[in-house]
């Protein structure tokens, strides 16, 4: 089956919807199939994928608490390769419907049914930015996690967090879950404030962090307002190049593990 | 009694702790008195202004679950007239414990008595990047809310479901609940999307964008990582004028309303 990668960081604004939309991209551009599911009620991988509103009938929040089937959610987006199960805000509201469910951090796991995953090298979870239920479930569905790291000082605060976090989901419900990887984001080598954030990470967290750092390159951010990744919106553009340059030492640690 | 103020936007990393700290600093710095409440789990206001996690003794969570008295958990900062109530990560439990409690968005409200405010002009409330009971708990509180938004395109998508919200709780638990402005952020004047979206901004939301727009300034992303505002990390940089400017507009709204 597929590897389960869950793409979060408590922080907010570090690039997980960036990383998880345009690694999907790369990865289908090397003839990987990749799903993505929307796990955060801002919905904006499934825009960022083009999928209108109104085109979002089954989403995540029907995967998690309506019963939906994992097959009936899933729909194409216009990359080849990429499918998704969208998102709307209704999701908002799953925290508080779970808080009162049993078993409530393993229900996005028992939604995976293996059968429909088949086909799929990876899936991909979009989480939101909080350590909330909704993040929870997607540390417990996953096999690792890959942490979006914006060389900021208050995103770097955060870092510890979430590897207790990681700790204690791997003691109580997940024994498995691994750290896929930590990657650099919105990276400007002219900002001495980047790089002790890269030598702090580097430092604590060794060869956990990609070699592969993503800087900061404004076809990114202007890439989801046309419905397209980076590599369709702007192939030669630096942010294309940096998550091609991703998903092959995804691909090499994968075949490594 | 203080203009209470909640600084939210669901949308992370759009520079919502960071205005809250040097919103602050700047009414600060022309004679008013100050207390921000910390209401994210990442207590990254708490740590921009110095406060150690050790010395965070008494904190929002547990004037919001516990009992504790307003005062008790009021501390002062390095900033002459900026007061805080600290956040730890204990917060983070703090939704699903208010989820099973009875008027469960009014514990903050509830929580502010008059007595202990009034020696203060201005209460801001820095919320996590969620729609969360926690931001909701500020909604309530508040006289008016603050919308940072980054002149990005996913941040602009958020805002509509954000003025949603807000509607919402209007017409539900706090009727006088009004709109204190939406500031831009992070604005980069050579970026078409930043453009685009003030224009976009001020077409749908016309007056309640705030004249100030505030530009991507480095000082302010390292300041934090010294303790400090940037008023006085960099007093004469792009990002202390913007935030001085803001802290006039602010003061000049209030005078009008
Ligand atoms: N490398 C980059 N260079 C420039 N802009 C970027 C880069 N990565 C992301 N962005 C932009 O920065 C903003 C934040 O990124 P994004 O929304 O992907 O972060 P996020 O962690 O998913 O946010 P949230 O916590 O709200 O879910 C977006 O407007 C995005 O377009
Ligand atoms: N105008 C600016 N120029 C440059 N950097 C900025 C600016 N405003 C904020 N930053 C930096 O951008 C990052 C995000 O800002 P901040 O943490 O204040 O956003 P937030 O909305 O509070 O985030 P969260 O949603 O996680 O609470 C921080 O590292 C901060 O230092
Ligand atoms: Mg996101
Ligand atoms: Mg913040």
């Amino acid at each position: 089956g597929p590897r389960v990668v869950a793409i979060a960081n408590q922080k907010g604004g570090v690039g997980k919807t960036t990383t998880a939309i345009n690694l999907a991209a790369a990865l289908a551009e090397m003839g990987k199939a990749v799903l993505l599911i929307d796990l955060d009620p801002q919905g904006n991988a499934s825009t960022g994928l083009g999928i209108a509103i109104t085109e979002r009938t089954l989403t995540s929040y029907d995967l998690l608490l309506d019963g939906a089937r994992l097959t009936d959610v899933i729909r194409t987006t216009p990359i080849a390769g990429v499918s998704i199960c969208p998102a709307t805000t209704d999701l908002s509201s799953a925290d508080i419907a779970m808080a009162e469910t049993e078993g409530r951090t393993s229900l996005l796991r028992e939604a995976l049914d293996a059968a429909t995953l088949q086909r799929f090298d990876y899936v991909f979870l979009d989480c939101p930015p909080s350590l909330s239920l909704l993040t929870l479930n997607a540390m417990v569905a996953a096999h690792s996690v890959l942490v979006p790291l914006q060389a900021e000082f208050f995103a770097l605060e955060g870092l510890s967090q979430l590897m207790l976090t990681l700790r204690s989901v791997r003691e109580s419900a997940n024994p498995d879950l691994r750290i896929e990887g930590v990657v650099l984001t919105m990276y400007d080598r002219r900002n001495n404030l980047a790089q002790h954030v890269e030598a702090d990470a580097r430092e604590t967290m060794g060869d956990l962090v990609c070699r592969t750092v993503i800087p900061r390159n404004v076809r990114l951010s202007e890439a989801p307002s046309h419905a397209q990744s980076v590599l369709t919106y702007d192939p030669a553009s630096k942010g294309s190049s940096a998550y091609r340059a991703l998903a092959r030492e995804i691909i090499e640690r994968h075949d490594q593990s």
